[in-house]
């Protein structure tokens, strides 16, 4: 059955919708079988893989309040081997919605029982905060992949998000840990950014991912173009980069 | 008493923080009495201003969720006629406290009456999401001030956030609306940053502010000086820009 792995940071803005996306084009490239699973009513995951979600339609928010199987709510995209569950902006009401519901913790982890033997790995596509879609993500996860832009605000919010880790391996997933720690984002015109890559590879020592991800335009792109970096320019610096992050993701997943 | 402006846009790192920070301090630089009330977990403003919540020490959680006054959490930061209501990780605590709390959406306005006499502006920076935190935020602001990163995800967030503020219009805060709308992070190397800038002007009209944030990496490194622009380095393009807003802001509110 699949890994499932959430791609998480409660600090906006650093790169976990763009990682998300980028690592599952670049494994189904190499003929993995990737399901993206989108928490976040954003929705950012699905548009950047064209898909949306129109009124009526099953999509997450159904999948983990009302219990629709995941199957239903599932699209291909138009990458082989690359599926989504996508979000909507109803998924906001979720948090709300599940404060009270049995095994709120649970939801998603209940969700995807279904479909998890049909991919090899599913990405979480997680929301910026550390609320109650965040812990049914780490509930589900078999480990975490966090983005960490390099820029100073990133360092600090390490320390929450480190804490509430340790407290879902406690009491709902025991076992779970940061599987990767990505560095993204990188501008080698500050210094700043170097200094943050040696304080997160001196922190997270051997979990902080070799590949450093450049901020280039072409990856701000692809977005609007609804494509992910290694289908909108594949011969880019930023496809470069997050295949050869999904590469050492392989490695360390021993699915190489 | 104090105008109360919400700084707030549920998609992450738009510059939210450094929108509130910066502005905030141009404006005390100008003279006004300012109080930046810090709302987001992670405490940004709080340390981008060079203040830290020491253990024990009251704080934003104190003021909203016990009752606290605000005056006793209440600091100076080393700019002249600039305050904070400092934020601490506690506070991400908040929102599931105050889910069965009494007027649970009144928190924050309640925390700041007895100190709006003491500011002419203040500054609320929210978290990146549109839970029981920011909505707290809307109930308690005049108007509404969004940033916005001249980037493509940045666009899909804003429909969301205007649903939100129509509901909180509507059921507890009438009148409330957007102030202004602040273009932020502009990247001149991409041809999509004038796009969301012409698409936000075509949508908001009148309401986006004429200055344009530009991407600098200044800016990036202010923060971790734990100084605002202006400070960090007066004569920047950074400094100008949010110096520019600053004043634009002011004529809107009739201070100028
Ligand atoms: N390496 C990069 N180079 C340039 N731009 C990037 C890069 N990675 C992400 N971006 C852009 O930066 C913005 C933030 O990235 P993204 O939306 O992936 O972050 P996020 O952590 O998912 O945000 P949120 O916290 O809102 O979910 C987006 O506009 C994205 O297109
Ligand atoms: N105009 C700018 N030029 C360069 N860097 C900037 C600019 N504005 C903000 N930044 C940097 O971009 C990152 C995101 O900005 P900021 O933290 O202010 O956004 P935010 O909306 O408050 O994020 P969050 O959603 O996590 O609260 C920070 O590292 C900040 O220093
Ligand atoms: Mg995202
Ligand atoms: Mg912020």
């Amino acid at each position: 059955a699949a890994t499932v792995i959430a791609v998480a940071n409660q600090k906006g803005g650093v790169g976990k919708t763009t990682t998300t996306v980028s690592i599952g084009a670049a494994l189904a490239e190499r003929g993995l079988r990737v399901l993206v699973a989108d928490l976040d009513p954003q929705g950012n995951a699905s548009t950047g893989l064209d898909i949306r979600v129109g009124d009526g339609e099953p999509s997450m928010v159904d999948v983990i309040v009302d219990g629709t199987p995941a199957a239903d709510a599932i699209r291909a995209t138009a990458i082989e081997h690359l599926d989504v569950l996508p979000a909507s902006l109803e998924l906001a009401s979720a948090e709300v919605e599940l404060v009270s519901a049995m095994a709120r913790e649970r939801a998603l982890v209940n969700g995807l029982a279904g479909v998890r033997d049909r991919y090899q790995v599913v990405l979480v596509d997680c929301p910026p905060s550390l609320g109650l879609l965040t812990i049914n993500a780490f509930v589900a996860a078999d480990q975490l992949l966090v983005p960490v832009q390099c820029e100073y605000y990133a360092l600090e919010g390490l320390t929450g998000l480190l804490r509430t880790i340790g407290l879902v391996e406690k009491n709902l997933n025991p076992g779970l840990a940061i599987g990767g720690v990505a560095l993204t984002m990188f501008d080698s015109r500050t210094r700043l950014a170097q200094q943050v890559v040696d304080d997160v590879r001196g922190y997270f020592a051997g979990r902080a991912f070799e590949t450093v991800i450049p901020r280039t335009v072409r990856l701000s792109e692809a977005p609007s173009f609804a494509q992910p970096i290694t289908v909108f320019d594949p011969e880019s610096r930023g496809a470069d980069a997050y295949r050869s992050l999904a590469d050492e993701l392989l490695t360390r997943l021993g699915l190489a």
